[in-house]
Formats: structure tokens, sequence, C-alpha cells
């Protein structure tokens, strides 16, 4: 089963088309196994990506010396998860 | 096991066993209108199961909904259930859906990627593609809603097998896909392709492949923020209305555009609502708000439909 302790899902808000293109950049860099839920596409529209735990501080410092705004739109995903799977479970019984 | 539609909760996330048994529930108790069809098996042999709602005639034309070809985005498919119980047990007594089985018949694939579901059931909570296994691949699955033959392999659609946006070898090589447009092709009279999505409240119509508007841009838009209008009359959700490429991005080998390309002129994808702060991890708690808003979007393209057959 695959978990994900740690990981933060980040909504990121780009101010103009030079930031949409350093995420699509950020999009292109495979070693850090980010996996985008909003693709970068316009200012208009919000970027989400889940971050795993050990790429957390380099994309942070990456989106900060870039002046570009985040914020934190889960925590900690695993904790949703896990709150997901004890709903299903109430459900059924 | 849950008995019967009315011990169903539709506010909660379920299994694909339960889901299926629920079509069946719905089927059976309302089977002078209601029927299963089992249009393919997707890639690990899982049946592709259609609810088809129609009062007879013979090739009638048709409205298409699909919901889960993204299988993490599970407020789709259990949207796809509510509303089928919402067709199923309103025919008769809401004389928008009376008059419009009258005239057309409705076919609602509920889980369009079977595979993936499962997997994100049981496996990895943020699976999205198919299970697909490709020759000397390193990685399994495909992106689905990468994989129609319109623009394929264009723009917006990665070649890389270990991508979330892989569009696979060719086009329709994920038996998923390829058993939707052969059951359209075999229908021959589908007249509206409407798929289900989530999130970040979105109602596209084409193009994604290219950057050109349809030839029937006007009416698509003003019927697409008609429908975006009764979404919001209810809990005030706001859509955006637009082509794929304008709204978001390019993006090649998409379900409409190959509809629309085919001929199918009502074509819109709805990219259903987050709360701002789950994505499409929406609480179960916003399946049954989600699924009613959804519905009144889906039933001003329809009337439009019934309305204006070509």
């Amino acid at each position: 089963l695959e978990t994900f302790v740690g990981h933060q899902v980040l909504r990121i808000k780009a101010s103009n088309e030079e930031q949409i293109k350093q995420l699509q950049l950020l999009e292109a860099l495979e070693h850090l196994q980010l996996d985008f839920w909003l693709n970068p596409s316009t200012p208009a529209l919000p970027v989400d990506v889940r971050i795993p735990f050990n790429s957390l501080q380099a994309v942070k410092v990456f989106l900060e010396s870039n002046n570009i705004e985040y914020s934190i739109l889960i925590e900690d995903l695993q904790v949703v998860l896990d709150e997901e799977k004890q709903d299903m479970a109430r459900s059924q019984q | 096991r849950e008995r019967g539609s009315n011990t169903f909760n539709y506010g909660a996330y379920h299994s694909l066993a339960a889901i299926y048994e629920e079509l069946d529930n719905i089927a059976q108790e309302h089977s002078s209108i209601v029927s299963k069809l089992k249009i393919g098996e997707s890639y690990e042999k899982r049946p592709l199961y259609v609810l088809k709602f129609s009062t007879g005639g013979t090739n009638r034309p048709a409205i298409w909904i699909d919901a889960g070809i993204h299988s993490r985005e599970w407020v789709t498919q259990a949207s796809a259930v509510w509303i089928a119980n919402k067709i199923a047990s309103d025919y008769g007594s809401d004389p928008s859906i009376t008059s419009l089985l009258k005239k057309m018949d409705i076919f609602l694939l509920a889980v369009t990627n079977p595979d993936g579901y499962e997997f994100t059931q049981t496996k990895n909570r943020m699976w999205r593609k198919t299970r697909s296994k490709i020759q000397g691949s390193l990685c399994v699955g495909v992106d689905p809603n990468r994989n129609w033959d319109a623009g394929f392999g264009g723009p917006g659609a990665s070649n890389n097998p270990c991508s979330d946006s892989y569009h696979g070898p060719n086009a329709n090589s994920e038996v998923e896909v390829k058993s939707i447009v052969d059951f359209i092709k075999n229908h021959g009279n589908t007249v509206a392709f409407l798929t289900l999505h989530s999130y970040s409240q979105l109602l596209m119509y084409p193009y994604g492949y290219k950057c050109t508007k349809p030839a029937d841009y006007a009416e698509l838009d003003t019927l697409g923020r008609a429908a975006a209008s009764s979404v919001r009359s209810l809990y005030g959700t706001a859509y955006k209305v637009g082509s794929i490429c304008s709204t978001i991005y390019q993006a090649s080998g998409g379900s409409i555009d190959w509809s629309y390309d085919y001929g199918i002129k009502y074509s819109f994808a709805f990219e259903l609502r987050d709360t701002g702060s789950y994505g499409f991890l929406l609480p179960a708690s916003q399946i049954i708000p989600t699924a009613e808003e959804t519905w009144l979007g889906l039933k001003t393209i329809m009337e439009h439909v019934r309305d204006n057959t070509y």
C-alpha cells in the first residue's frame, strides 16, 4: 500500500506568466516526483501540487527565492486519507 | 452487503463492488425505464457497466454521460451514482426528465476506469491513469483522457510512460476508451457527450488539442454559461466557462474533442467543485451537494439538447 506520510499539497498562486513558466520548469524535474493536481496554466487559476516529504524543502526554497506565493492546502496528506478511510468504514457500518 | 437503493448511502464513498451492486439495484427497482448494459471490459477484465434510461422506441437520439475516467476523482463516480438514482426516481414526476425520456435515451457510465478506481481503493489513493502494462515500459498506465483520437500525441500530453499524462502508444490503446468509442459508433445517434471530472469548477467545451474556436462556439458558450448559472443557483458554486484551451491549457487526446469532431455537437466536460482545501479529495459530506448542483447543470444542457435536436 502506497502511503503519503509527510506529503504536503501546496496551492501556488503565480502572479504572472513568467512565474507560470517557472512552475512549468518545476513540473519537468522528474526527480522531485511532484504530482500536479492542477497544472500550471494561467495566473488566473491556482496550481495545486502534491510534494513528497523529501522534496518539500527544495520546492519551498525554490518558490520563496522566486517570490512565488503559496499556501498549504493539505498539511499532511496521509492524515486526510486516514480520515477518508475511517469515513468509509463508518458508512459501511 | 448493501441491499436496495433506499438503504444505499449516496453521501459516502463506496468500493467498486458496492457501486456495481447499487447500479443493479437502480436497474431492478426502475426496470421499466432502466437497464444495465455491459459495453466491454477493462484491461484487468472488470466489466464496464452502462445504465440505459429509455422509454422504448428504436435508435432514439441519445445523451452520453461518463464519470471517473481519472480514477482518483472519487466525487465524480459518487455523483454519477446519485444522478442515476435521480433520473430513475424523477421520471414520471419531473416534467423535464419525463419529456426528455419520451424523446431520447440517456446512457450513464458511472465508473469509466474501474481498474484505476480499484487501485485507488486498495493500493494507491493518488492513482489517476488506467492500469495497462505496456510492453517494455517501466511504468504502468495511460492517462485515459489523453488517449482519444483527437490531436493524439500533440501538446499537453506526455510521451513518457511514467508521466501522469502519458498518452499511450496509440489512440484508443486503452480498452476502456476503445469500448466507449465502439459503443458510440455502433449506436450511431448520440447527440450529446458529457464527462465528469473534478476539480476546480470549470465547464468546458472543445477544443483542447488546438486553440481555435469550434464551429458551434457561440451556442456552446451560451449553453455552457446557462448550465454554469444553474449549478450556481443551488449553493453558489461558481464555475468558469470556456474552451479547454482557453480555460486551462492545450491538452491533446481528450474525450470531448473526439466526440465533437465525431459530430456530437453538445460535448462538455465538467470539473466539479472543490471546497478550496481538499482538491479532488473532497470529503464525503460534500458528495450530495456536489451531485445536486451538478445535476442542475446537466439538466440545463439536456433540456437544450431535447429541444434542439440536429
